[in-house]
């Protein structure tokens, strides 16, 4: 749908605004190295989405908070100037859930985002099994 | 700002880009206007211009509002989640989320918060980001960049940051008939130049 100014919107529309598709994340909050939650799956597959988790498997993520994701969130924290902690901390999920480009933030396992301000080409490392990514 | 690897752009003789719009979508002229808006804060800052066209097949830039799958890998998920994806030079696909509640309005050329709470996307917005990739930008860290990857609901960032006019004007140079650069622009003011 299309609204042409603020005051089209109905009031309902703005009082029943959707849920982001990806706030079932928050649960996660406080998750880290070791620990086997249901979701942590699906954060995978959201990782390997916009390119920080580069391995072959076509979504069968285990529940494990294993090296693939710290290594994802490690560099995620890094590309969007949050703290790098390898952990589910509040910040980094508030950022996670935004809406967001559906263009990879990683292409062919490196990312340059962080390029312009002096950070050194962060490749893929620990756990991140680099095999091949998908050329759109 | 970053590249797409190969650091992909238009070619030399490609300065005017022809755009045309999904037929199937029937957008009015309101919603084609913000494309043309946004297409205009690129062209102000480098020597691209951009014109719309009838013709898909005269086109170098295609844009279309799909839902879920559309035939290209990366589906897209309904309302929030990701709003739009385009690709790099010189491919020239534009998708936009057609499950998203999006805004149409000219809001003017600040960045602003439109609303606190709301599940509205500002197409212009998205529109202004989406070009970047189209003519060979990656995603930023910079927070203030159009190239930044997310936008809340509700938010309007259309005005192009240092560090994007400082990215495309790597790729091609800056606007030869305006005075538009990365050294008159701290942070996304409304650039000048070219028509404007």
């Amino acid at each position: 749908k299309f609204y042409l100014n603020v005051t089209s919107i109905p009031p309902l529309q703005i009082l029943n605004a959707t849920r982001g598709a990806w706030d079932y994340f928050h649960k996660l909050a406080g998750c880290h190295a070791g620990d086997r939650v249901s979701g942590l799956s699906k954060l995978k597959q959201y990782f390997r989405r916009f390119g920080y988790i580069t391995t072959a498997a076509t979504g069968n993520f285990t529940d494990d908070f294993d090296d693939v994701l710290e290594s994802a969130i490690r560099i995620y924290q890094k590309n969007f100037d949050l703290k790098v902690t390898g952990e589910l901390d509040a910040a980094t999920l508030r950022q996670i859930v935004l809406p967001r480009c559906g263009n990879s933030d990683v292409i062919d396992g490196s990312s340059d985002m962080n390029a312009g301000k002096g950070f050194q080409k962060t490749a893929m490392t620990a756990g991140a099994a680099r095999i091949r990514t998908t050329k759109r | 700002y970053s590249f797409f690897p190969g650091k992909p752009r238009w070619p030399a003789r490609k300065r005017d880009l022809i755009y045309a719009f999904v037929p199937q979508n029937n957008l009015t002229e309101d919603v084609k206007r913000v494309f043309s808006r946004a297409f205009d804060r690129w062209a102000n800052v480098t020597p691209l211009r951009f014109t719309r066209s009838g013709s898909l097949l005269r086109a170098d830039i295609v844009i279309g509002f799909f839902s879920g799958d559309h035939g290209d890998g990366e589906p897209f998920d309904g309302a929030m989640g990701t709003l739009a994806h385009a690709s790099s030079p010189p491919t020239g696909m534009f998708h936009l989320d057609g499950d998203e509640d999006w805004l149409i309005s000219d809001g003017g050329g600040e960045n602003r918060r439109i609303l606190s709470v709301t599940s509205l996307v500002d197409l212009e917005s998205v529109a202004v980001h989406e070009i970047g990739h189209l003519l060979g930008l990656g995603h930023s860290s910079v927070k203030d960049a159009i190239m930044y990857p997310t936008i809340a609901g509700g938010d309007r960032k259309v005005e192009l940051a240092k560090d994007d006019i400082e990215g495309i004007q790597h790729l091609y140079g800056g606007n030869p008939d305006g005075t538009a650069s990365s050294e008159n622009s701290s942070r996304g003011r409304e650039t000048s130049g070219g028509a404007e």
